[in-house]
């Protein structure tokens, strides 16, 4: 473990629990794409189904319990809560991500480490999560103003794998043969799908302004 | 041992 991958985890951590004061809070998730919140709960489970197999250490094991159990307790709250599925801006989340689904599992079968169930759903969790915050960017441009939780739960988001892009340059600069191809070029094309928002969130922070994407 | 590529990271 190294600073940049602990930063990477509490980061991420902290978006969620931003995403998930933002939903307590005001009861409402409006500006919150359940679309990106379902692809999320997919990534996690395919991604750590040997949650029970591979014991790796207590934070490990229970960082992935918090993940999968806040992801799908999310979707539930936006699917059934009486109050905050109301809020659910439902004609403006029509982001198709059925294709991000197909194309994210073909690209697993095609390049995986091992062509192994669990090795070819990693990749799959790996290719989809890069593409899995799309319907929310997509669903920011159309809500125009952002409220300020949602802005830095989506901000939070992306930083997390920036972090994890320097905990992959740390690992390959002092681990030997440490090699991350299908995580590094993932993270990399991840984290540059936000490159507008950053700017767009940079520049709402500098003029304390209120932020706005262009549609 | 030849970790596979990413299991123990989250």
């Amino acid at each position: 473990m190294n600073i940049f991958r602990l930063a990477g985890d509490m980061t991420h951590l902290l978006s969620i629990l931003v995403l998930l004061l933002k939903i307590y809070a005001t009861k409402s998730c409006s500006g919150i794409s359940r679309k990106t919140q379902e692809l999320y709960a997919i990534v996690f489970m395919a991604r750590y189904l040997d949650l029970f197999t591979d014991f790796i250490s207590v934070y490990n094991t229970f960082m992935k319990l918090i993940f999968i159990a806040s992801s799908l307790a999310i979707v539930w709250c936006m699917r059934f809560h009486p109050v905050v599925r109301r809020s659910y801006d439902r004609e403006l989340d029509t982001f198709r991500y059925f294709f991000l689904v197909g194309a994210s599992f073909a690209l697993a079968l095609v390049w995986h480490d091992k062509f192994t169930l669990q090795e070819v759903f990693w990749a799959f969790s790996i290719y989809l999560e890069a593409v899995a915050i799309l319907p929310q960017l997509v669903l920011l441009q159309r809500s125009g103003n952002v409220d300020n939780l949602t802005g830095q739960y989506v901000f939070f988001l992306g930083a997390y794998r920036a972090f994890y892009i320097l905990n992959w340059i740390y690992r390959y600069m002092t681990e030997p043969r440490f090699t991350r191809w299908i995580a590094g070029i993932s993270g990399v094309v991840q984290t540059a799908l936000y490159a507008d928002f950053f700017y767009y969130y940079f520049i709402s922070w500098k003029n304390n302004s209120k932020l706005k994407l262009p549609a | 041992t030849e970790q596979p590529e990413g299991h123990d990271e989250l």
